[in-house]
């Protein structure tokens, strides 16, 4: 029996948001830790790294571990069909080929059951390295997703660019160049609005900018974004869930033959 | 330009 129970349904509103650009259909694999998802997009350039634990759920219990292959745009229609403040409970037996969203409303006078048929997915995970990274940069999300979004105007590639002064986003195009520069923050009034780096030797690298804004869907999920990178591997870009969890986004760089 | 690697090239097959 696997039964997670969510106060904020929105939550998981969010987390489908973060990941169905991406990714067509995902395996959450479910155990006592929590909820875990990986999978690589379609064309296998950047991978997605999701995980909600056990003890950030309002009730969780987890028999036998489950893995439950989804198609991700029939999830979103069911989630969509939740309200922003409607409890949300994830049920499924063991072994079963159904898995039961079930939404509250907050006064209980409304419960709504959608069961939703499981798919067998072949599940590919990989080894992600542990790295230390050259550069870790913390910076607000919508000034993420903006910069991403604003820089995807003059072409389809952006270099990152990130020294102990600051950090340096760069595109250039059939209209012409742009960069956007960031410094970190000496004063801020609330600490999401800090941009924060740390930074052990600089570091260059070029990236997709249609990922980075498949990335950025995320925004709504944290108030700041964590940018790590090293010369020559995939960045991370890593979102916080709030006191449940986080999404990673591994990205692969363009690289000179 | 720089060509775009794959993700799998980075991370391991277990």
């Amino acid at each position: 029996m696997f039964e997670a129970r969510l106060v904020q349904s929105s939550i998981l509103k969010k987390v489908l948001e973060a990941i169905k650009e991406l990714l067509n259909e995902a395996t959450f694999d479910c155990s006592d830790s929590g909820i875990q998802l990986q999978a690589m997009d379609n064309s296998h350039v950047s991978l997605v790294s999701l995980n909600l634990r056990s003890d950030g759920f309002d009730k969780y219990r987890c028999d036998r571990n489950l893995s439950m292959g989804i198609n991700l745009a029939s999830m979103s229609k069911i989630m969509k069909c939740a309200g922003n403040d409607d409890v949300l409970t994830m049920k499924a037996q063991d072994n079963a080929d159904l898995v039961t969203f079930m939404f509250e409303s907050q006064n209980q006078e409304k419960v709504m059951d959608y069961e939703m048929k499981l798919m067998n997915l072949d599940q590919e995970h990989l080894g992600i390295p542990e790295t230390d990274y050259s550069c870790v940069i913390k910076l607000p999300s919508q000034e993420f997703a903006r910069i991403v979004r604003d820089l995807s105007q003059f072409g389809e590639s952006v270099v990152i660019s990130c020294t102990k002064e600051g950090i340096k986003f760069s595109a250039g195009g059939d209209i012409g160049n742009a960069n956007i520069k960031l410094a970190q923050t000496s004063n801020v009034d609330k600490d999401e609005d800090a941009v924060t780096i740390e930074m052990q030797e600089p570091v260059s690298l070029t990236f997709a900018c249609r990922y980075l804004n498949s990335f950025a869907k995320a925004t709504p999920l944290s108030p700041q974004v964590q940018l790590s990178m090293s010369a020559d591997v995939p960045l991370v870009v890593e979102y916080k869930i709030g006191d449940i969890g986080h999404i990673r986004y591994y990205l692969a760089p363009k690289i000179e033959d | 330009d720089p060509k775009q690697t794959k993700i799998s090239k980075f991370f391991t097959s277990p």
